[in-house]
């Protein structure tokens, strides 16, 4: 497991008191191991071993008493850069704020927009849900079910088509006061060209506060090129990684935000409304690198 | 997604980009360029190539049909695609003649039922359900109670998704397996694992759970349609020796295909 592999690298480290070229290639190897094992990217991975070797190599480290502490620091702070730190969302008052999720198929959009509208309900703030899927069968009738079962509104009255869907939710919301809105999109591959088109015609047509890419934290090596794909499309305002309740690793998590600079909101912890929590780089560092 | 250049033209780190973007894993990765080390090969594309076709050809993907009702499980955890491969299966033994029947063993999650009902509806095939919140095990009893009355040809089970680190959704799915084979006097011809092709390593994790609750037979492999190549399955067959049964290339009712070793193999190399 990469919890292992690392307390392997750093028993390694530590059982070695000063440290040789060696002894730094060897430990940087365990690493290595243990971040691809927790489906960091390929391209990634030899970028940030690389950087941490070029500071490991230095004299102060090479001379110091404690050179573990050292190297594990250093990668450490390497990770907590990449990753950064959590980001609310981009809700301006007396504003009409859209959230939109856009994502792979069956990765979470769906629950996730629930518990999104839950979440900031509990907050104090009004979200209506949209549906905006037109193609899984039942796709409406299941966020009209989450929100029926949490209290939650949900705009009731679409087309069939997104653009005009989402103009009579605007006026709706208008009507209503209501001020955020939640789009569930439907599940979409980044390499479908009409799909995305889709995607982004609705991006063009409307003004959203945030654009939010949903991604099953179960996901590998792929992550990158899927995150990479939608960014090219829309301009995301971060990423919500789903699962996490699973074993899963979730490098994609650090794939993610090294591809397209955005920060992660939310992590998913389950199928419950009220599983969803505010991203810790801290807890997603240290259950990648254990 | 990474493309090996033919022969020569692929050096040592070339093939062990492919592996790990490709999904195969540390494990795999290692222990292949440790064998292309030790024999020498001129030609490490051709090589590997040929290792996982030997994976492949490892193991019997051939459906197992016998007895009537011919019973099929879907497993797996959440959104792999467990609901939509059972509407494509249906509609490929439809497409055979055969009487096939639905059960929505998903009781738990929102507008599961609905879900597969619409499927059932546009296949026209009969669907045997119960209220969300109902004990799947009773649904599952009830389905096959009615599909042995009407001798049906075929009957395929929806489970609702689960993580493998539930252990007591686990115990629910071996629960399940117990029913069945209860209820039809033998186990089920098919226990069928929907993996997700994008799955990373935690793919491996998901087969060791799951097949230490159920008796898995086959995997369905999913959106392979996608940018993944779903490479992970290499070393799955490699280790656990359980076939790839169905590959999943869309989410219309007709993009089901049986395993198909070249058709895998190119889409991969
Ligand atoms: N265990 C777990 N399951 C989750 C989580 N988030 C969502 N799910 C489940 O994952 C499955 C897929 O979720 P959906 O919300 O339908 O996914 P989606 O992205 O809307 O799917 P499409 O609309 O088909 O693209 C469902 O079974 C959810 O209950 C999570 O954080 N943990
Ligand atoms: N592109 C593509 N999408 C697929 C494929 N199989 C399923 N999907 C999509 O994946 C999403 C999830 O599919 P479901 O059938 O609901 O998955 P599930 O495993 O039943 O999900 P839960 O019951 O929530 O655990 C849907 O949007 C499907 O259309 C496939 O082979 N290719
Ligand atoms: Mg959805
Ligand atoms: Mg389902």
């Amino acid at each position: 497991s990469l919890k292992n592999n690392l307390q392997k690298a750093f028993k390694f480290f530590r059982s070695k008191g000063r440290l040789s070229e060696q002894d730094i290639k060897e430990g940087l190897r365990e690493i290595r191991v243990a971040l691809l094992e927790a489906d960091v990217n390929y391209k990634i991975v030899k970028e940030v071993i690389k950087r941490v070797e070029e500071q490991a190599r230095s004299q102060k480290v090479i001379e110091s008493l404690t050179p573990a502490e050292q190297i594990i620091t250093i990668l450490y702070n390497e990770l907590v850069a990449i990753l950064g730190d959590a980001v609310p969302l981009n809700i301006v008052p007396n504003e009409t704020n859209l959230i939109m999720l856009v994502g792979l198929q069956g990765n979470g959009k769906t629950t996730t927009a629930a518990k999104l509208a839950y979440f900031l309900k509990n907050q104090g703030k009004k979200a209506l849900l949209i549906p905006f899927d037109f193609k899984r069968p039942a796709a409406k009738e299941q966020l009209v079910a989450l929100a029926e079962k949490n209290g939650l509104e949900v705009f009731r009255d679409t087309l069939i088509e997104p653009v005009p869907t989402l103009e009579k939710a605007l006026s709706y919301m208008q009507k209503n006061g209501i001020q955020i809105a939640i789009i569930d999109t439907a599940g979409r591959k980044e390499i479908d060209e009409e799909m995305m088109r889709e995607l982004s015609d609705v991006y063009a047509k409307f003004k959203f506060s945030d654009v939010l890419f949903v991604s099953d934290s179960t996901i590998g090596q792929g992550a990158l090129k899927v995150a990479k794909g939608f960014s090219e499309i829309v301009d995301l305002t971060g990423g919500i990684f789903t699962k996490f309740d699973s074993s899963a690793k979730g490098g994609a998590i650090l794939s993610f935000r090294y591809v397209t600079g955005k920060p992660i909101k939310f992590v998913g912890t389950g199928e419950k409304i009220t599983d969803l929590e505010v991203f810790y780089p801290d807890r997603v560092i240290s259950r990648i690198v254990g | 997604r990474k493309i090996l250049k033919r022969k020569t033209d692929s050096t040592i780190d070339d093939i062990e980009e492919f592996l790990i973007e490709n999904n195969f894993g540390v494990e795999f990765t290692e222990h292949f360029l440790e064998e292309l080390k030790e024999n020498r090969v001129k030609d490490p594309v051709g090589f590997l190539r040929k290792k996982i076709e030997d994976i492949l050809d490892s193991v019997d993907t051939s459906l197992s049909l016998d007895g009537r009702p011919i019973v099929f499980l879907f497993v797996g955890t959440n959104g792999s695609g467990k609901t939509t491969s059972i509407a494509k299966v249906a509609y490929f033994f439809r497409n055979q003649g055969k009487k096939v029947l639905l059960i929505a063993g998903d009781t738990f999650r929102a507008a599961a039922i609905e879900q597969l009902t619409k499927w059932a509806d546009k296949l026209n095939v009969p669907i045997v359900k119960q209220q969300l919140g109902s004990d799947p095990a009773s649904v599952v009893f009830d389905g096959l109670e009615s599909a042995l009355k009407k001798k049906v040809d075929v009957v395929l089970i929806d489970s609702a998704g689960r993580v493998e680190t539930k252990k007591n959704l686990m115990n629910e799915l071996s629960k399940l397996q117990r029913v069945i084979e209860k209820k039809i006097g033998r186990s089920a011809n098919e226990v069928l694992l929907v993996l997700d092709a994008y799955t990373g390593q935690n793919a491996v994790e998901q087969v060791e759970v799951f097949t230490q609750a159920v008796n898995v037979t086959g995997i369905v492999l999913t959106k392979l349609d996608g940018s993944s190549s779903g490479g992970i399955i290499v070393p799955i067959i490699e280790r656990y020796k359980i076939p790839v049964k169905f590959i999943g290339v869309g989410e219309g009712i007709g993009d089901l295909k049986l395993f198909d070793k070249e058709f895998y193999i190119n889409q991969l190399m």
